[in-house]
C-alpha cells in the first residue's frame, strides 16, 4: 500500500525519517507511480503532485515525527477534494423529477445504470433508444419489468430521431416522475453517432445528462469525456463495475480537468446495485 | 543529443508521457524508454527521430511475438469458450469467430452459455439466425456448464467442426464467479481435452487489465487474448507488459460492432498504432 512505500522513501533519507522540501522527491516519486497505476491522467498526475508538493512544505510535514503518515493525509485530503469533497454527496442525492439520459462508450454498463437509476429514484419509466445492439430493447425491458418500471420501447425501431420524438411526447401521460433513456454505446470519435446522439439529446431535451464509465478505464477517460461533453453536454458521471479491483482515477481525471462530479456508482450486475458516490471513500480507494 | 548516442531528457520524458498515455503503465514505459537508451548507445551518432520511433517499435513488437501462439489442433470437433469481464466484446466477438470459421467452410456450432444476464441468450441467438448457425441454449438461471456440455455434445452428434462458447462477464474478483468458469472447462473436458480458452479485453481497459489477464490465466489454462474495440482512440498499451509477464499471446483484434469487424493480430501493426 502506498503507506509502506512512503515509509520507505522516507526512512531512506536521514536516520528519523525527517524531511526538508529537498528530500520530499522520493516521496512524491511514489505518489506518482501509485497515481498513474491507479489509471489517473498523466497530466492530473503532474498538477496533482505540485498541489501535494506545495502542501507538504508546511510545518504539518515538516514538524511531523511520522513523516510518512502526515503525507498520506494530505494526498487523501487533496484526493478528497479534487473528487468533489462533501459538496459531491449532496450533489447526487437531490435526484431532482426529471429526464435523465444515459451516454457512453460500448459496454460501459448504460442499459444497467439506466435500471439501477430507475431503482434508486422509484416511480420511473425506462425508454430504450438502443436500435442498433441485437435484443438491446429486450434486455431494458426484462430489467424494467424485474424493478417494475413503465417501459417505453422504440417506436421507429429504424429511426432514432422518430423514436426519441415519441419518447418524449408520451412520457407525460406515463405519470411517472422520472424518465430515464438508454442509449446505444458508441465511440466519441464515430462522427455519424455522435450527430444522432445531439440529434436525440435535443429532442429529448433532458434535465440531466449522464455519462456512464467503466471504472476499469484508463487514459483515455477524460478525451471520451470531453468529447461527449463537447457535443451534448454532461452534468455527470455515472462509474459503473467498482465492485471491481481497478483503482478508478479515471473517474478522479475527468472530475479533476473537466470538473464534472460524479455522482452514482455501480457496485455488481443487479438494478439494486448502486450507491451514491462518496469522495472519500473513493479517494481512499485510489490510494489503496 | 540525437545526434551524440544520448537519450536526451527531454527526448525521454516525450517517448515515457507518450506511452503511459496509450496504457503501457509507468513501469513499462520507464522499461521501454530504458531500453532506448541502451538502443541509442550502440547505434552511436546520428540517429534521427524517426529512428528512434521505428526502434522502439520494433522492441515493442518483439516483446509482443514472445508469446507462443498454441499449435493448431487435430480435435473435432474444435473448441473455443470466450471469456472475460463484463462488456468487453465477448458475445460479439463469439458471433465474429463463428461467422470468420463459418465463411472458412466450417460447420459451427454456438453455445449460449451465459445463463445469468438480461437478453444475454436473445444477443446470441440473433447473430446465430443473421449467421445461419444454431445456437445452444438452456433456460435462464441453467447452470452454464450444463449449457456448455449441451453445446459441445450437439457439436459431437452433428459432426461440427467447432463449437464456439459465449460465457457471461465477470469481474476476475469474485471467487464464486471465477469458480463457476473452473466448472465450465472442467465439464467440458469431460467430452473433449483441448479447449481453446480466450480472454477478451477493452483496448480502453487500464492498468486494471494486467490483473484481468493475472487472474484468469490464474484460473484456467487459457489460450490467448483477444483485444476489442481498437477501432476507438484507445492504445491497449497495458498488453505490453501483459504479454511480457504472461506469455499469452493476442490472437485476434476487434475493430468494430460489424460481423467482419475481427482481424487476425499484427504485432507489427499494433505496436505502430501504440507509439503514434
Ligand atoms: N459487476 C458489475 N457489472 C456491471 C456493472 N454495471 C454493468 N455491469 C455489467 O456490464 C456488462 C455491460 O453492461 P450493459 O448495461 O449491457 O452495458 P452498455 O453500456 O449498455 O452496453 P452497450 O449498450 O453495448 O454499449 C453487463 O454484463 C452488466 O451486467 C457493475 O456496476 N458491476
Ligand atoms: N466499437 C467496437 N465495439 C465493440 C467491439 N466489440 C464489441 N463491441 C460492442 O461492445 C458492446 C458490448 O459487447 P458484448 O459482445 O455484448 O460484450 P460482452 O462481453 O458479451 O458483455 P457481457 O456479456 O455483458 O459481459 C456492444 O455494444 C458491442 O457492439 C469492437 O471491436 N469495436
Ligand atoms: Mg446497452
Ligand atoms: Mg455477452
Amino acid at each position: 500500500a502506498l503507506t509502506e512505500r512512503l515509509n520507505r522513501a522516507f526512512r531512506d533519507l536521514s536516520g528519523y525519517g525527517k524531511i526538508t522540501p529537498e528530500n520530499i522527491e522520493p516521496a512524491l516519486r511514489e505518489i506518482k507511480l501509485a497515481l498513474l497505476e491507479a489509471d489517473v491522467h498523466f497530466k492530473v498526475v503532474k498538477e496533482f503532485l505540485s498541489l501535494v508538493r506545495e502542501r507538504s512544505n508546511g510545518k504539518e510535514v515538516l514538524d511531523s515525527i511520522t513523516p510518512a503518515q502526515q503525507f498520506v493525509k494530505i494526498v487523501h485530503d487533496e484526493l478528497t477534494k479534487v473528487l468533489g469533497g462533501e459538496s459531491a454527496v449532496a450533489e447526487a442525492a437531490s435526484n431532482t423529477a426529471g429526464i435523465y439520459f444515459l451516454c457512453g462508450l460500448q459496454g460501459s454498463g448504460k442499459t444497467t445504470a439506466a435500471a439501477k437509476l430507475a431503482h434508486l429514484f422509484g416511480n420511473a419509466a425506462l425508454a430504450a433508444l438502443d436500435l442498433q445492439r441485437p435484443a438491446a430493447v429486450e434486455q431494458l425491458k426484462v430489467l424494467a419489468e424485474r424493478i417494475g418500471a413503465k417501459f417505453i420501447p422504440p417506436q421507429f425501431p429504424n429511426d432514432a430521431r422518430r423514436s426519441a420524438a415519441h419518447i418524449r411526447d408520451i412520457f407525460p401521460s406515463l405519470e411517472c416522475k422520472h424518465l430515464i433513456v438508454d442509449t446505444a454505446g458508441r465511440l466519441q470519435i464515430d462522427d455519424e453517432l455522435m450527430n444522432e446522439l445531439k440529434d436525440v439529446h435535443e429532442i429529448i431535451n433532458p434535465s440531466e445528462t449522464v455519462m456512464v464509465l467503466d471504472a476499469m478505464t484508463g487514459q483515455e477517460a477524460v478525451k471520451v469525456a470531453e468529447a461527449f461533453r463537447a457535443r451534448i453536454g454532461l452534468n455527470s458521471i455515472f462509474l459503473s463495475k467498482t465492485d471491481g479491483d481497478s483503482k478508478g482515477g479515471a473517474a478522479l481525471s475527468i472530475r479533476f480537468i473537466t470538473g464534472i462530479p460524479i455522482k452514482w456508482i455501480g457496485t455488481g450486475e443487479t438494478p439494486q446495485a448502486v450507491e451514491q458516490f462518496h469522495p472519500d471513500r473513493f479517494a481512499g480507494r485510489i490510494l489503496g | 543529443a540525437l545526434g551524440r548516442g544520448i537519450l536526451d531528457e527531454n527526448a525521454a520524458t516525450e517517448l515515457e508521457e507518450a506511452l503511459i498515455q496509450a496504457d503501457t503503465g509507468p513501469q513499462t514505459a520507464e522499461e521501454l524508454v530504458e531500453d532506448m537508451r541502451v538502443w541509442m548507445k550502440n547505434a552511436g551518432g546520428g540517429v534521427i527521430a524517426e529512428t528512434l520511433r521505428e526502434a522502439l517499435g520494433l522492441r515493442i513488437s518483439r516483446i509482443l511475438r514472445s508469446a507462443e501462439v498454441p499449435a493448431n489442433s487435430n480435435q473435432i470437433p474444435k473448441i473455443t469458450l470466450i471469456v472475460g469481464v463484463n462488456g468487453t466484446g465477448k458475445t460479439t466477438t463469439a458471433a465474429k469467430l463463428a461467422a470468420r470459421f463459418s465463411a472458412d467452410g466450417e460447420k459451427i456450432i454456438l453455445g449460449a452459455a451465459d445463463t445469468f444476464r438480461a437478453a444475454a441468450v436473445e444477443q446470441l441467438k440473433i447473430w446465430g439466425e443473421r449467421l445461419n448457425i444454431p445456437v445452444i441454449a438452456q433456460a435462464e438461471g441453467a447452470d452454464p456448464a450444463a449449457v456448455a456440455f449441451d453445446t459441445v455434445q450437439a457439436a459431437i452428434n452433428r459432426d461440427c467442426d467447432r463449437a464456439i462458447i459465449d460465457t457471461a462477464g465477470r469481474l476476475h474478483n469474485k471467487t464464486n464467479l471465477m469458480a463457476e468458469l473452473e466448472k465450465v472447462v472442467r465439464v467440458i473436458k469431460k467430452l473433449r481435452e483441448e479447449v481453446e480458452i480466450l480472454l477478451v479485453l477493452d483496448a480502453a481497459v487500464g492498468q486494471n487489465g494486467l490483473v484481468q489477464v493475472k487472474c484468469f490465466a490464474e484460473s484456467l489454462p487459457l489460450s490467448g487474448l483477444v483485444v476489442t474495440k481498437l477501432d476507438g482512440t484507445a492504445k491497449a498499451g497495458i498488453i505490453v507488459r501483459a504479454v511480457a509477464e504472461l506469455k499469452k499471446p493476442v490472437l485476434y483484434v476487434g475493430v468494430g460492432e460489424g460481423i467482419d469487424d475481427l482481424i487476425p493480430f499484427d504485432a507489427e501493426a499494433f505496436a505502430k498504432n501504440l507509439i503514434s
